[in-house]
């Protein structure tokens, strides 16, 4: 096994509390971000597009053209389909350029299929919103290494605002 | 005199008159996306824009609302996203990404990606409020993002994120202080909005750095090319450089431009809230006036912005108000005194080229 993201922070943030261990039977979605291809020749794209003195500033591709040039490979789209069913995934779904597949899964599954994962419930945040996440590394087969980036769903918690409220006599005394 | 900034402070300090507004017969577009699983509510806006938007015609309704709205609260970030983004692109067909009921194990950001790799159709301008220390982040998630957001600069899309409130951000790093940057501020495939506040709090005057604002340099991605002249410049000749330990100056450099950030009013639930400050206010001021270029790229018959870094950078910031006085915050040591990265002449790691100059910056980009 191998472990995609051993250095995303997986400590609970401020104001957020545990409320326990999720139901083995409950089900949960992930997204597997698998990996794509010709990155070098998407950054030379860009790179052609954007810089105003190219001949071809301003020709965008559209989603189905970069579709076309960064679809995963075949043998990653067969490798992890086949790894997902095998585990009990359904209703999987991908996007146009097929590099996102969102799968649902049952919990108890969900912790097979990666091991060291142990889901709980949490609340909380300016919305007291509920999240189900990991805080527990996870780990991928190592033959499924050079097909997946990471999985979302597991470490990250929804961000807080940074807005503030200065009336003016606070933000007079910091100008100078 | 004011009390605090209005869709008509910020259309009188940017020179935007009552005619730069959509025309309404283009099919340009923008929209904004918050992930803190807030509530936006259209009857906010029609209720701002009665207040405060006399002045200039503008849409009352938001055209497409991505993600389930909920009778409850709505949010001040949600709020205020729309209600400037409305103003500054006043006119302007607006879509708000504001995702709450999803999933409990989704990631409301990845979300928003996936979106963005599904709809053929998207708005040309997107402003984000989202940003996360980089050092909490996977760098196999960091770069994956990365290339999501090359994949939108390839199709056209203009990325704008705010560069954060919290300056140069400060952390420890086996015991000692160092800068702490933030993503995906730091992604060179995006354009980051840094804040500014008026030198008078009351008056529509020049603008100085808001202390708030985010500004430093990656420790995960490099400084691309389009960016090395000016970061290079600034490096040689700034007075007030902290010590090179808290930052790495090899790193891309951010924010690349700024608007202002400091004492907002926005409505939400209805009610009036002033002094709302953040660089999430600051962006999508800056990305309706992109909004209004494209209009006019658009009736021109060019093609709308797109990636618009490469391009701001060859300009040297060319109809930008250069911002040239203050400091954003840092760490609070003997050695630094909480001050960070100080502005100057040109591009600086406070408020990048600076702030909007409507007509200039629209001849700028209009050629």
């Amino acid at each position: 096994n191998y472990s995609p993201e051993p250095d995303q922070q997986r400590k609970l943030p401020p104001g957020w509390v545990s409320l326990g261990r999720v139901d083995p039977e409950e089900e949960l979605s992930l997204t597997f971000a698998l990996r794509q291809q010709n990155l070098k020749r998407l950054s030379e794209l860009v790179q052609a597009v954007s810089d105003p003195s190219s001949p071809r500033y301003g020709k965008y591709l559209a989603l189905e053209e970069v579709a076309e040039l960064i679809r995963p490979s075949p043998l990653t789209l067969h490798t992890v389909q086949k790894w997902l069913v095998a585990a009990g995934a359904r209703n999987c779904h991908s996007v146009t350029t097929q590099d996102f597949l969102t799968c649902w899964l049952r919990v108890r599954q969900a912790e097979l299929l990666l091991p060291g994962t142990e889901f709980h419930r949490y609340v909380g945040g300016p919305e007291v919103s509920r999240v189900v996440r990991s805080l527990h590394p996870y780990q991928l087969p190592q033959a499924l290494a050079p097909h997946v980036d990471f999985v979302g769903g597991l470490h990250r918690f929804p961000p807080t605002s940074s807005l503030r409220q200065r009336p003016r006599s606070q933000v007079a005394g910091t100008v100078g | 005199l004011h009390l605090g900034v209005t869709p008509s402070v910020i259309r009188k300090r940017y020179n935007l008159t009552a005619q730069d507004v959509g025309s309404g017969t283009t099919n340009n577009s923008q929209a904004c996306a918050q992930f803190l699983e807030q509530y936006f509510h259209n009857s906010d806006l029609a209720e701002f824009m009665r207040l405060f938007g006399g002045s200039f015609v503008h849409q009352a309704s938001v055209s497409h609302v991505v993600g389930k709205q909920g009778r409850g609260r709505a949010g001040i970030e949600a709020s205020l996203d729309v209600e400037y983004l409305m103003s500054a692109g006043a006119n302007i067909s607006t879509w708000v990404y504001s995702n709450p009921g999803r999933h409990e194990a989704q990631e409301p950001f990845l979300q928003w990606l996936l979106l963005l790799s599904n709809e053929s159709a998207l708005p040309h301008v997107h402003t984000v409020s989202y940003g996360d220390d980089e050092d909490s982040l996977s760098s196999a998630y960091m770069q994956r993002v990365n290339t999501e957001f090359m994949k939108a600069a390839a199709r056209g899309l203009t990325l704008l994120f705010a560069s954060g409130d919290s300056g140069a951000g400060c952390w420890s790093v086996s015991g000692r202080h160092q800068f702490r940057p933030s993503f995906p501020a730091s992604s060179p495939y995006v354009t980051t909005v840094g804040g500014t506040s008026f030198r008078n709090p009351f008056q529509v005057t020049n603008e100085i750095v808001d202390f708030i604002s985010g500004g430093g340099f990656s420790n995960v991605f490099p400084k691309p090319s389009y960016q090395e002249e000016a970061v290079a410049q600034f490096l040689k000749s700034s007075p007030r450089l902290p010590p090179s330990s808290y930052f790495n100056a090899s790193g891309r450099a951010y924010p690349d431009v700024a608007a202002l950030s400091d004492g907002y009013w926005v409505v939400s639930n209805r009610i009036p809230i002033p002094w709302v400050s953040g660089t999430s206010a600051s962006t999508p001021v800056f990305g309706g006036i992109l909004s209004l270029i494209n209009e006019h790229r658009i009736l021109n018959g060019q093609p709308p912005l797109g990636f618009l870094n490469p391009r701001l950078y060859q300009q040297h910031g060319a109809g930008l108000f250069d911002v040239t006085h203050g400091c954003h915050e840092s760490c609070l040591n003997e050695e630094l005194q909480g001050e960070g990265f100080c502005s100057g002449p040109g591009w600086d790691p406070v408020t990048g080229w600076g702030t909007p100059n409507f007509p200039v910056l629209l001849k700028t980009l209009l050629n």
